[in-house]
């Protein structure tokens, strides 16, 4: 079973065009490596990314080089895959 | 072991549930329920799992008909959680509720709760952010095709990509995937006059189109309809939703299923985004499945009741 221990999703805010290029310039960097859960829209819209352990610094790196605006919505998915994966045994008992 | 619910009214609605689960609640509403619902198998997932179909009819042949589907996007389990507890409104509330009565009265309701088993299957095994089918794809080790961009509707434009190990993998041809294919046979084998595709999350309902800026034909009587559903969606717990087209209200998206729907002539295609707004993304807690679902029926009783009262 896949698991994704300190995997974060971290939310994007592109405050330009310019931004909207380096987010998509990024994804296509590491295409299989990032899992957007939500996507490039338009300027001002919040881009959600799925960034595994490795490659966090990197990405991090990369939006703060670019002024790119972004926040941590998920610290550890594998927390929460945890949490709801309890809720459901206990639901089940 | 822990035991099955011996009946619909013994199921968990607030919590997540796997496929056989899923699979047993609908075998019994049909069983509790002869008179109101029925099974439809419509295909085969690639794995050879059954792509089943809820209907509700109060009787009648080829009667005019909505669609719902949720779930064809694998981990958004919030839609196939509120796709149950939809199946159980409807025998709840028919009767009751004059609105779906009157519905019920003069069309049926189509509910494919599970859309893309395969994939959903996999999130409760292997990977709990799966997201496409599980067809392999020659000539790559990657697998699954996006099924929300294999519609024979702009497929293959922007919005859409070409590569196998990405998450939004068209598939070699329009409407390769079972899943999608035995839709496309069943809604075009029957008069469905409203088709509505369910997703999670970022809160949006959405009408065509995806793939083109041109606006469709219908696009001020869908708006409208829109805001009217999006308000009575609020009114219960306040979730505020955006809406518009696809192409405006999020990004360019070729190939996705109302598109298609639309341009078979259906006019009333739209597509939803359930909770939530970024907390947690597809891992919506349990505890919101049930908010989530029943504000979703304001909204959903609101396009069918404007469907019902403006037959075309």
């Amino acid at each position: 079973k896949e698991t994704f221990n300190g995997h974060q999703v971290l939310r994007l805010v592109p405050k330009s065009d310019g931004h909207l290029s380096l987010i998509k310039d990024l994804h296509n960097m590491i295409e299989q490596e990032l899992d957007i859960w939500r996507e490039v829209s338009d300027v001002g819209f919040p881009v959600d990314i799925r960034v595994p352990v490795h490659q966090l610094k990197m990405v991090k790196r990369y939006l703060k080089a670019y002024d790119i605006q972004f926040s941590t919505m998920i610290k550890d998915l594998q927390v929460l895959l945890d949490e709801e994966q309890k809720a459901m045994e206990s639901a089940l008992a | 072991r822990v035991p099955e619910p011996r009946n619909t009214d013994n199921f968990d609605f607030s919590s997540y549930h796997n496929l056989s689960e899923i699979y047993s609640f609908q075998d019994m509403l049909v069983a509790e329920n002869p008179n109101l619902v029925s099974k439809i198998v419509i295909g085969q997932s690639y794995e050879d799992r059954p792509l089943n179909v809820l209907k509700f009819s109060t009787g009648g042949t080829n009667r005019p008909a909505i669609w719902i589907d949720t779930g064809i996007h694998s981990r958004e389990w919030v839609t196939q959680a509120s796709g149950l507890w939809f199946a159980q409104k409807i025998v709840t509330d028919f009767g009751r509720d004059p609105k779906l009565t009157a519905v019920l009265n003069q069309m049926d309701i189509f509910l494919e709760i599970v859309t893309n088993p395969d994939g959903y299957a996999f999130t409760h095994t292997n990977s709990r952010m799966w997201r496409k089918t599980r067809k392999p794809n020659p000539g790559s080790l990657c697998v699954g095709v996006d099924p929300n961009r294999n519609w024979k509707a702009g497929f293959g434009g922007p919005g859409s990509s070409g590569n196998p190990c990405s998450q939004t993998y068209r598939g070699p041809r329009a409407q390769s995937e079972s899943e999608v294919n035995s839709i496309v046979r069943f809604v075009n084998s029957h008069n469905i006059k409203a088709f509505i595709s369910i997703h999670s999350y970022s809160q949006l309902l959405m009408f065509p189109y995806g793939y083109t800026r041109t606006p469709i034909k219908d696009y001020t009587e869908l708006d409208n309809l829109a805001q009217k559903a999006v308000t009575d969606l609020a009114s219960l717990y306040g979730t505020s939703y955006k809406f518009g087209s696809i192409i405006n209200a999020i990004y360019q998206a070729s190939g996705g299923s109302i598109d298609w729907a639309y341009n078979q002539g259906i006019k009333y295609s739209y597509t939803f985004e359930l909770r939530d707004t970024g907390r947690y993304g597809f891992l919506l807690p349990a505890s919101e499945i049930i908010p989530t679902a029943q504000e979703t029926w304001l909204a959903l009783m609101t396009i069918m009741d404007h469907t019902l009262k403006n037959p075309y």
